[in-house]
């Protein structure tokens, strides 16, 4: 089963085009394995991607450096899944 | 252990999709008389595309509700499965249901993409596509929601197997997609059609894949505000509304915009409850305030089409 161990969910929020279209291309970068729950798509919405552990590093660099405010929405995905399927396991129970 | 009811279903708690299989059996067995279940087709991996019935008398127009056509949005099969239930429960007992199931079969596919959905359960919780392979790709799987012929191919779908917005080869490529394609083209009288996705808090109508507007706009909007304001009125969760192309992205290929294209007027995408805090790792005791909340918005839904034939 797959692990997400160390996943982080970010939620980015861009104050601008030039911002929207950085994390677009941040979005095209194939080998850092970005899952955008939600894509950078325009200044009013807000964008959600999935950051697998190994790149949170460079992630978090990109958005310094460019300025561009996140939040860490989920802290570590795998902790949330074990609590689901907790969930479930007492449930059936 | 199977529960022994539908009664006894836990439905503030996730299953599996044998679970939910299960739960479909139950609840014909316990309804004979208004509940069928039909299988539309195969998933690519032999699994049953079962879609339940509710029907009162032959020969009707039908509104088709489908939920959980990308694997990992949990909080839709769930919601399904508990307005299934509902459906089943208020037949007879709330005027309004009543009268739309006298007037109108309902269909409601609760599992659209099962080989997802197993496979979230199984090996990736992350998975939300199709589970088919990919010639020369590494990469399986297509997003189901872009696979349909309207605008297919456009922008805002991608050409890349391993994107999470792949379209796929040609539309309707997806054995998941054909069978509604087909469902829908044989049946040739739906008079509403609502596509459930989570998350982000949106009731969306046609279209997605061209600025143009559709030419019931004005109506499908004003449907809409009224939806919302339901919804909003039991737990105050706000939404926005509009067109696809306006309110979220453009994104061609899309459920709804083909089955207006179909003739299907009614046709609406939501996007469920977002807490602002789990995506659609929805925590299990949201399932039903969001099953409830949606709910609300269903019936405006369904009864402006009952009270407005065309």
């Amino acid at each position: 089963k797959e692990n997400f161990v160390g996943h982080q969910v970010l939620r980015i929020t861009p104050k601008n085009e030039a911002e929207v279209i950085l994390l677009k291309e941040l979005s095209q970068l194939e080998h850092l394995e970005l899952d955008f729950w939600r894509e950078p798509i325009d200044v009013s919405l807000p964008v959600d991607a999935r950051v697998p552990f190994h790149s949170l590093q460079p992630v978090r660099s990109f958005l310094a450096y460019n300025e561009i405010h996140y939040d860490i929405m989920i802290a570590d995905l795998q902790d949330l899944l074990d609590a689901e399927q907790q969930e479930m396991t007492k449930s059936r129970a | 252990l199977q529960p022994r009811s539908t009664d006894d279903f836990n439905y503030a708690t996730y299953h599996t999709l044998s679970e939910i299989n299960s739960f479909i059996d139950a609840l014909v067995q316990e309804n004979p008389n208004l509940v069928s279940k039909i299988v539309i087709g195969q998933s690519y991996e032999g699994r049953p595309l079962n879609v339940l019935k509710f029907s009162t008398g032959a020969n009707r127009p039908g509104i088709w509700i489908d939920t959980g056509i990308h694997s990992r949005e949990w909080v839709t099969q769930a919601s399904g499965t508990w307005f299934a239930k509902k459906i089943a429960t208020d037949y007879g007992r709330d005027a309004a249901l009543t009268a739309i199931l006298d007037r109108f079969d309902i269909f409601l596919e609760i599992v659209t993409n099962p080989d997802g959905f197993q496979f979230t359960h199984t090996s990736n919780r992350m998975w939300r596509k199709t589970r088919k392979p990919n010639s020369g790709s590494r990469c399986a799987g297509v997003d189901p929601n872009r696979n349909w012929d309207a605008g297919f191919g456009g922008a805002g779908s991608s050409s890349n197997p391993c994107s999470e917005t792949y379209r796929g080869t040609y539309a309707h490529s997806e054995p998941e997609v054909k069978a509604i394609v087909d469902f829908v083209t044989s049946h040739g009288n739906l008079k509403a059609f609502v596509s459930i996705h989570s998350y982000s808090q949106m009731l969306l109508y046609p279209y997605g894949y061209t600025k143009t507007p559709c030419r019931d706009q004005a109506e499908l909007h004003e449907v809409a505000q009224r939806a919302v304001a339901a919804l909003t009125s039991l737990y105050g969760t706000k939404y926005a509304y509009g067109s696809i192309i306006n309110v979220i992205y453009q994104a061609s290929g899309g459920t709804i915009d083909w089955t207006y294209d179909q003739g299907i007027k009614y046709s609406y995408t939501f996007e469920l409850r977002d807490t602002g805090r789990y995506g659609f790792i929805l925590p299990a005791n949201q399932i039903v305030p969001t099953a409830q909340e949606t709910w609300q918005a269903l019936m405006v839904i369904m009864d402006h089409t009952k009270n407005n034939p065309y």
